[in-house]
């Protein structure tokens, strides 16, 4: 049996709006462990990954590993049925009382998971969640791709498109800047990735689960783009950089 | 020019 509660049913919305521009079916794999998804996108380019823990559920019972496939637009249609602080309880097997009471179909779905090695990154920057999706969304409405550039001084952004240029620098911090400023670095050499920015805006859906996002990056590799929720761990989002032939 | 890989050239399948 399997059966999640949670009072707050804002959250698992916030969840959902971050992720159904990327993925229309998901698996949510169900653990004794917590609820964990890996979807790429249909493109193959972007891929996430989420994390809900238990102890993130005011009540979190899962008998035996269970695989729901769940059309995601169904179910944030389901969801906004419930106002952000209603509780949402989903079950599977046995129904209890309710006071209301939605079913949805489950599908199944074929799924590959991806083996995602936990490496170091030569940059990890962390940045306020908010700046990171203004900057993204500003950028989108000139260029297609943006590179950006971490050195020990800060992280940059740039975009080239029909109107020209822009450029974006973002100086690291001080240690004693307020968090929802704080901008941090921490690099083993200067990195630069570029990256298509629609992917990047929607990754960017996810800001309102997290105040920093952290930004990881290795050159030649996916970059991860990651908000900590506060009381249901992590959801990454991975993007394949494109390559200078 | 630039190409577009897919994210199974850097992950392995489970």
């Amino acid at each position: 049996m399997l059966e999640l509660r949670l009072t707050r049913a804002g959250l698992l919305k916030k969840v959902l709006e971050s992720i159904r521009d990327l993925v229309t079916d998901a698996n949510f794999d169900c653990a004794a462990t917590g609820c964990s998804l890996q979807a790429m996108d249909s493109s193959r380019v972007a891929m996430l990954s989420l994390l809900l823990r238990p102890d993130g559920f005011e009540h979190y019972r899962c008998d035996r590993n269970i695989s729901m496939g769940m059309n995601l637009a169904n179910m944030a249609r389901m969801l906004r049925c419930a106002s952000d602080d209603d509780t949402v309880t989903i079950n599977a097997d046995d129904a209890q009382d309710k006071i209301s009471d939605y079913e949805m179909k489950l599908m199944h779905i074929t799924s590959e998971n991806l083996e995602i090695p936990e490496a170091g990154y030569e940059a990890i920057v962390k940045m306020p969640a908010s700046l990171f999706a203004r900057i993204c969304k500003d950028l989108g409405t000139i260029g297609d791709t943006v590179m950006i550039s971490v050195t020990k001084e800060g992280i940059q952004f740039f975009t080239r498109g029909d109107i020209r240029t822009a450029n974006i620098f973002c100086r690291k911090t001080t240690p004693v800047a307020k968090e929802k400023e704080a901008i941090s670095i921490e690099m083993e050499k200067p990195v630069s990735l570029t990256l298509a920015l629609r992917y990047l805006i929607s990754f960017t859906k996810a800001t309102p689960l997290a105040k920093q996002v952290t930004i990881s990056m290795s050159y030649g590799r996916p970059i991860v783009v990651e908000y900590k929720m506060e009381i249901m761990d992590h959801i990454r989002f991975y993007l394949v950089p494109k390559v200078e032939e | 020019r630039e190409t577009q890989l897919r994210m199974e050239a850097f992950y392995t399948f489970n």
